[in-house]
């Protein structure tokens, strides 16, 4: 399109399809067109088109100040953050890497297997609290994972460890039982913090489509979500679907996965994304 | 504002005495946005609704008794054929044993917990499986399909510290001792940009010739699919498709973009975590969720 020169309604269609094919939903795609295209038919240069929609871009993304967050004094001890999201999302990789981005700052960090239900969950989250050079609490196959995780928060007090990270078992939203479980799990933590689980953060498959949307709500609305990882960036897929969490919900994305290695987890940048949404 | 919901699509054109221009394009309009909504890649939308278009356009439905209601037969109907037809078929072991069946696909979509149903699915039909833990990059891929074994009593075979290919390899040769007569193998996850990776998997092709190849993608998935679907059928050439997950409430709109941009068929649907929840992939119930 862009070196077509003039800007026409033809432009502006396949303006509109690649903006559907980020995955950020047929009605923000149109809110985005609204609100520029007067200023596209006009008559701009190739450069001003993505200048414009990086902006409009920009604008619909909550922004998470990585440093003040990360780099701020942690108001409890053990600040405690309990990674949850459906299947297959990244949550065990996630919580590998934030233990070890945790452990870069000088804090120590303890990580809590409370994935007691899929095959050889807890080996391998075992495996990577030895990537990260962190302890792990684990339980039995087939534990109450409630309990896993009411047992490493006294662990974590007991031992005076700075961040807690909790796993989780990957599931789907409209299954009733599995989120009452996860339910359970927060409550028996704010039993002994009240202000446990500090942080919640919710995995997205970058790969996922309008589904994210509701996973979004559903998890926000049964655990109460703090931040979202949009894990598997390194892929083809986008990841816009965030743009509409954005605008619908108040929960920013914090970080993204961005590989499978433990290094593989950068703080979310609003202007590095956006531009990331047109190559 | 048009309606994206099938249901009130297909009330207004049930009522339809007349096809004209107008609501045959409002249609169509309706329609594409219910795809796109139902997280159908743009351009397979843009195609379906196009030849909806000129189907709606012609003889059968001007002169159809009620047209609305042909129309609706037409974009169902369309849907359907697309994703492989009203019957459904299970892709048959015949080959030389033992049968060599590959599973691959991106990283997380349910390859290892489908290679489990999988077996399992043929040990009640009397086939004696061989499963192949092939993923030695991902932090406890075997002990994962290793466990899954055990569950289903299957036979596992596994060598820590070989390659893929030499683990397949081996594999083979033990099915054949122990008269196993399918040799299923679990891969790791993979991007389909990843020129290594991906060429792993056409050495395992290239050496072993499998019989059957299936790409297993997440029944989540959204624009991006037909992405990965191309590029795997281009440089793999599976034979079919597993579409997991669909469990969930995602409306999969990518059974239709994974299906149209790689003309091959979907073979089965998972539908859930337990061992017990693999089905073989209507089209016609995926439309009707398609269309919500
Ligand atoms: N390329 C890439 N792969 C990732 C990323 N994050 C996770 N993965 C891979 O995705 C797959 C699933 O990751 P897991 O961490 O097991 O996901 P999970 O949410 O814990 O899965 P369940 O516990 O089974 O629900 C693994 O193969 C990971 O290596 C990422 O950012 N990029
Ligand atoms: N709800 C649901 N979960 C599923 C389904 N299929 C697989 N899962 C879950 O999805 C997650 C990922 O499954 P895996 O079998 O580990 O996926 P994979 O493709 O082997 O992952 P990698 O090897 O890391 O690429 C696990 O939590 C599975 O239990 C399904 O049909 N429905
Ligand atoms: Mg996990
Ligand atoms: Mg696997």
């Amino acid at each position: 399109i862009t070196d077509r020169g003039k800007i026409g309604e033809q432009e502006i269609e396949e303006i509109e399809a690649a903006l559907i094919q980020t995955d950020m939903g047929v009605d923000m795609a149109a809110e985005i067109m609204e609100s520029v295209r007067e200023r596209m038919l006009k008559g701009i240069s190739s450069d001003e088109v993505y200048s414009i929609l990086a902006k409009e871009v920009q604008s619909r993304l909550k922004v998470f100040e990585w440093d003040d967050e990360i780099g701020k004094e942690l108001h409890s001890k053990p600040h405690v953050i309990l990674v949850v999201g459906v299947n297959g999302s990244g949550k065990t990789t996630t919580v590998g890497k934030l233990a070890a981005m945790h452990s870069r700052f000088g804090r120590n960090v303890l990580i809590a297997a409370a994935d007691t239900y899929r095959a050889a969950a807890a080996e391998q989250l075992e495996i990577w609290s030895k990537r990260a050079g962190v302890d792990i609490i684990k339980s039995v196959h087939g534990a109450e994972p409630a309990s896993v995780g009411h047992d490493a928060l006294l662990a974590a007090k007991a031992r005076g460890v700075d961040v807690l990270i909790v796993d989780s078992a990957g599931r789907l939203h409209t299954k009733t039982n599995l989120m009452e479980e996860l339910k359970k799990i927060s409550r028996v933590m704010e039993k002994i913090d009240p202000a446990a689980p500090h942080e919640i953060l919710l995995t997205l498959d970058s790969n996922n489509g309008q589904n994210a949307l509701l996973q979004a709500k559903e998890f926000g609305k049964a655990v109460g979500v703090t931040g979202l990882v949009l894990t598997k960036l390194d892929g083809t897929a986008k990841g816009g679907i965030v743009l509409s969490i954005n605008n619908e919900l108040d929960i920013p994305v914090k970080y993204i996965g961005i590989g499978e290695e433990v290094e593989d987890l950068e703080p979310f940048e609003v202007e590095a994304f956006a531009s990331s949404l047109f190559y | 504002q048009l309606s994206g919901r099938f249901a009130e699509i297909t009330k207004n054109l049930r009522g339809l005495g007349k096809i004209t221009d107008k609501n045959i394009s409002d249609t169509v309009r309706s329609v594409r946005r219910t795809l796109l909504e139902a997280d159908v890649n743009y351009k397979v939308a843009k195609k379906f609704t196009e030849s909806i278009k000129s189907k709606a356009m012609g003889d059968k439905v001007l002169r159809s008794v009620s047209p609305g209601q042909q129309i609706v037969k037409i974009i169902y109907d369309e849907l359907v054929e697309l994703m492989g037809g009203a019957s459904v078929k299970e892709p048959e072991l015949k080959g030389k044993k033992p049968h060599i069946v590959m599973v691959v696909g991106l990283q997380g979509s349910g390859k290892t917990t489908f290679v489990a149903k999988y077996a399992n699915r043929l040990m009640k039909s009397g086939r004696k499986p061989l499963l192949v833990a092939a993923d030695v990059y991902r932090p406890a891929a075997v002990e994962q399909l290793s466990q899954l074994a055990k569950q289903i009593g299957a036979e596992l075979f596994s060598n820590k510290g070989d390659s893929p290919l030499k683990i397949s390899k081996d594999a083979v040769k033990q099915a054949v001792r122990d008269n196993r007569d399918v040799v299923i193998i679990d891969t790791a996850g993979r991007l389909q940009i990843d020129s290594a990776m991906m060429g792993e998997l056409r050495q395992i092709k290239e050496s072993l010739k499998p019989e059957l190849i299936l790409f297993v993608a997440d029944g989540m998935s959204g624009q991006d699919a037909v992405n990965a679907a191309s590029e795997f059928a281009a440089q793999i050439d599976f034979d079919g498709v597993v579409l997991t997950k669909l469990d969930g409430d995602a409306r999969g709109g990518a059974a239709l973009s994974i299906c149209a941009a790689t003309n091959k068929p979907i073979v089965y649907a998972s539908m859930g975590e337990s061992i017990d929840t693999l089905e073989l992939f209507h089209p016609d119930r995926m439309a009707g969720r398609i269309l919500g």
